[in-house]
């Protein structure tokens, strides 16, 4: 053990920061600072318990992020170009970070010359978080400043074991973190599936309970897939019309209801039904027969953990559907839907599908992004939204 | 040790300074000069240690360098000064 903890941490996990003042050098790509500041702290809550969330100036916040040169005000002045880059407060001091504003700051770590903010920053948030200097020479919290591996890998073993030791590891329902692609054997290697790996947008997908085992499924287009922890089974994809009898192609939604162990499949104005993984007979039906004031051409279908109601999303909009209606105690749409997907905090229109995963968790996939949705806070988690390629496909 | 106050006095100032402001001695170069000698030693023995640089005691030119490597504004040890300081 090389590494060394200061002594304090914070006591919650989920953690607000705010951005004071901007490089000098930088204000016109603040959009580009501030996603290198969000990439910074999502190296740590990619290893740790911990979640990171970007408050306006306005807002309270646990650590404070500042650009300033010289004598700024906190006793310790920075030194000019070189020399002292950077310097941070762990918990106990308040946890802010102050970056020499006389640098050159990049955040592109391909250009030549400058000092790449991803790395000074990830390492600055480490102290942030309560940890000092490491002896460990190539540790993240070493004190001398390396120059930018482009894999922006830069948090090493050293690291995590002292960022666990103070808020643990990833919440076990964490979506598989993009794994070493080093098989445990040669027969598991599965090659980067190229279609998914090439588009990573999906038209549906599904985990459900197969023989006492939990099986997530992607549907694109007239193929489907099963994944593992780390990325796609061998022998995927699959044609939906050789295994799913009868179901079609590009399906717009799908949505499980384990209770009655069912699945309802949309697409267009029709859906099907399977029962026991088993099509029901007399389906297709249309969608207004079975789910009175749903819309057709569907985007996503849940059914929500939190309440149990099934949701349905197209465009900019929802509905939610009541297998019994105060009103008519007949299943169907109350008046008040739908609603604006805003609602959804952090959830964009147009989305591709909704998966409740294996880990009990919401993810709302759109394009080559997937959001992990926080039930209780109602938000997307922060540090989201991520590559689905680089964490779902094992791109 | 001879090889250190061969030095040329701006090194060793830039080192104690260096050495004081990262946590290696509460010293500060403008104390007693011997004092500030032999404890300037030990502490760039640590230092060297810290670094993963060949742990000699003396001000050579690998040590130099490293000094001058751009690095975090934190102090590498944390003793009773730092707490003070920060609060």
């Amino acid at each position: 053990k090389r590494y060394a903890l200061q002594g304090s941490r914070w006591r919650t996990k989920t953690l607000r920061y705010k951005i004071m003042s901007w490089p000098s050098n930088l204000l016109d790509n603040k959009d580009g600072v501030r996603d290198v500041i969000l990439e910074s702290f999502k190296a740590w809550s990619d290893v740790s318990g911990l979640s990171f969330e970007e408050v306006g100036t306005g807002s309270k916040s646990n650590i404070e992020i500042r650009f300033a040169s010289g004598d700024h005000g906190d006793g310790d002045a920075f030194d000019g170009p070189g020399g002292t880059l950077a310097h941070a407060f762990f918990p106990i001091y308040g946890g802010d970070a102050h970056f020499d504003d006389s640098e050159n700051w990049k955040v592109d770590p391909r250009k030549r010359g400058g000092i790449d903010m991803f790395t000074v920053a990830a390492h600055e948030f480490g102290h942030s978080l309560g940890l000092s200097h490491s002896d460990v020479n190539e540790a993240l919290m070493a004190p001398f400043y390396k120059p930018p591996s482009l894999d922006r890998d830069v948090i090493k073993e050293d690291d995590i074991k002292a960022i666990q030791e103070l808020y643990g590891p990833p919440a076990a329902d964490a979506a598989p973190a993009p794994r070493p692609r080093q098989p445990s054997s040669p027969g598991d290697r599965q090659d980067p599936d190229p279609i998914l790996c090439q588009d990573s947008a999906v038209d549906a997908m599904l985990t459900i309970d197969v023989n006492g085992q939990k099986r997530t499924y992607v549907f694109k287009g007239d193929h489907y897939w099963r994944l593992t922890s780390s990325g796609v089974e061998k022998g995927y994809p699959r044609l939906i019309r050789e295994m799913w009898g009868g179901l079609p192609d590009n399906l717009d939604a799908i949505l499980p209801y384990e209770e009655a162990d069912r699945i309802y499949f949309f697409k267009g104005s029709q859906y099907w039904r399977m029962t026991g993984l088993k099509l029901d007979p007399g389906y297709p039906k249309p969608i207004s027969a079975g789910f009175p004031g749903i819309p057709d051409n569907l985007d996503a279908a849940f059914k929500w953990r939190a309440n149990g109601k099934m949701y349905f999303f197209k465009g900019s909009q929802y509905w939610r559907f009541d297998s019994e209606l105060e009103t008519t105690g007949r299943p169907g749409v109350s008046d008040k839907y739908p609603q604006p997907i805003s609602i959804w905090k952090g959830i964009p229109n147009n989305i591709d599908s909704v998966l409740i995963y294996e880990n009990k968790r919401t993810y709302f996939f759109k394009g080559d992004s997937y959001y992990r949705f926080n039930d209780a806070a109602f938000s997307v988690d922060a540090s989201y939204p991520r590559s689905t390629a680089e964490y779902w496909f094992g791109c | 040790n001879p090889t250190l106050k061969d030095s040329p006095p701006e090194s060793i100032i830039e080192a104690a300074t260096y050495l004081a402001r990262y946590g290696y001695s509460s010293s500060s170069p403008t104390e007693d000069k011997s004092g500030a000698l032999v404890s300037l030693s030990s502490n760039l023995e640590e230092f060297q240690r810290f670094a993963g640089l060949k742990v000699t005691g003396v001000l050579d030119e690998a040590t130099i360098e490293k000094m001058r490597e751009p690095r975090c504004g934190v102090k590498d040890k944390l003793g009773p000064s730092y707490r003070a300081r920060r609060r």
